[in-house]
């Protein structure tokens, strides 16, 4: 990614549509602008909010050729679709896009919401980037608008301008503390294998663990799966290769960076009665595949075949998995036994001999 | 074949106007005349299609090869790549 500093000295930006074009609805114009926004915001602590009079940080427009007292021109139909200006008084912050293209809200001509989140990342500060991957990239490639248009890197070039999203609006992050992986007290929200690798969640962090060569990553949750929020409470890796985040009565499917379309969906959707407003942890059997969904000091199972809950539960946890007699924090399967989490403590169970076999610490796969 | 050739030169002319435009749109930093010395134009061609190939990962040539060529002809934003 590339950076233009030193991108605006506040959080709360406004911006304007100042006119439209004939290719499109005014309401899609609208709706394609305010997405665009929220792409940003999702992962930084900006906000911004739309003004219908007078001058905003960023003013939004559309002109042909030579466009009101702007320095660049546009070129007709193709080439140059569109540009936008760095942070700044006067033209700074604006974007213009090119009436003589054919603006749509789909995959034919230009979408215009692929488009205008690219050119707000140049009015964030944002320059281009030579990853092909990257929204900032400077070619336009459409991809599905079902899917989250920022890659890692753009991610990562917003983020070292404004930081990552924060809970307080507003409130300009400090800069996000990793935790002490090898502290006594490590303790972690959620566990899941993803293929080969196992995925440790706490706050805004994921640790990616490698098992076969005890190679460890530490990175930012936004890093990876921008839309999901930090606080997961439950994963795991279903059947099908895809993980399932859980976090209060929510839940995400994940296929790689991509989070499936509609999503998230509320749990009583898989099948859980309205009392229940969390998941503690869950992990799915490989050999059975059947999904344990651990809740205080019960669990219910899911046939991940059938995709509906099995009749007879929920169950007290300790009857079934003697020894597991605890909340527990998170849990997962490798090489056909279970780990559960409880703190700084992991209880390593044989699901077959349906007993505890050994007792360690959460962090025992850190090579501290 | 014997079919006369398309007018090459006429070719020839539309990819260097398509080159020169692309590159003083995209690749031209503003300096300060007084610090750089004048430089022949084509050797200052040939550097900043290098910078271009560079950035877009292509072969660095130097030279309008047909793969640059292609890349020019995309659709893109109008922010240069370069010296912002």
């Amino acid at each position: 990614y590339g950076v233009t500093l030193p991108g605006w000295k506040k959080n709360n930006l406004t911006y304007r549509i100042v006119n439209y074009t004939p290719d499109l609805s005014k309401e899609d114009v609208d709706k394609a602008i305010q997405k665009a926004f929220k792409v940003w915001s999702t992962v930084t602590p900006l906000i911004f909010t739309r003004i219908q009079e007078g001058i905003a940080d960023i003013m939004v427009a559309f002109g042909t050729k030579a466009h009101g007292h702007c320095p660049r021109y546009f070129d007709g139909p193709l080439g140059v679709l569109a540009h936008a200006f760095p942070p700044g008084s006067g033209f700074g912050g604006d974007v213009h896009f090119d009436e003589d293209e054919d603006w749509t809200m789909g995959s034919d001509g230009f979408n215009l919401f692929l488009v205008a989140a690219h050119e707000v990342g140049h009015a964030l500060g944002l320059s281009h980037s030579n990853d092909q991957r990257a929204l900032m990239f400077p070619n336009y490639a459409y991809i599905s608008p079902s899917e989250f248009p920022l890659s890692p890197d753009d991610i990562s070039g917003i983020q070292s301008i404004y930081g990552s999203a924060t809970k307080t609006p507003g409130k300009r992050p400090t800069v996000p503390t990793s935790p002490n992986t090898c502290g006594p007290q490590i303790s972690f929200d959620a566990v899941t294998t993803l293929r080969r690798e196992v995925i440790f969640l706490k706050g805004r962090h994921l640790w990616r663990v490698y098992p076969d060569n005890s190679e460890v990553e530490l990175e930012l949750i936004s890093a990876f799966w921008p839309f999901l929020p930090s606080g997961i409470q439950a994963a795991y890796e279903n059947m099908k290769d895809q993980i399932l985040f859980f976090k209060g009565n929510n839940f995400w499917v994940v296929s790689g960076y991509k989070v499936l379309l509609g999503y998230p969906k509320n749990i009583n959707t898989l099948g859980f009665p309205k009392g229940v407003k969390k998941i503690d942890a869950a992990v799915c059997n490989k050999n059975t595949g059947k999904t344990d969904f651990f809740v205080g000091d019960k669990y219910w199972r899911y046939d991940e075949s059938t995709q509906s809950m099995e009749k007879g539960y929920p169950r007290r946890t300790v009857n079934d998995f003697p020894g597991i007699s605890q909340r527990i924090d998170a849990v997962f399967q490798h090489k056909g036994l279970f780990y559960f989490f409880h703190g700084s403590r992991q209880l390593k169970f044989d699901p077959t001999a349906k007993r505890v076999i050994s007792e360690i610490k959460s962090n025992s796969w850190f090579n501290c | 074949s014997n079919s006369l050739p398309a007018h090459p030169e006429k070719d020839n002319k539309e990819d260097t106007k398509l080159v020169e435009d692309y590159l003083s749109k995209f690749y031209t930093i503003e300096t300060d005349s007084n610090q750089r010395g004048w430089k022949a134009n084509a050797e200052f061609t040939a550097e900043k299609l290098q910078k271009m190939q560079r950035f877009f990962g292509l072969k660095v040539t130097g030279k309008p090869d047909t793969e640059t060529l292609e890349m020019m002809k995309k659709p893109r934003c109008g922010v240069p790549d370069v010296g912002l």
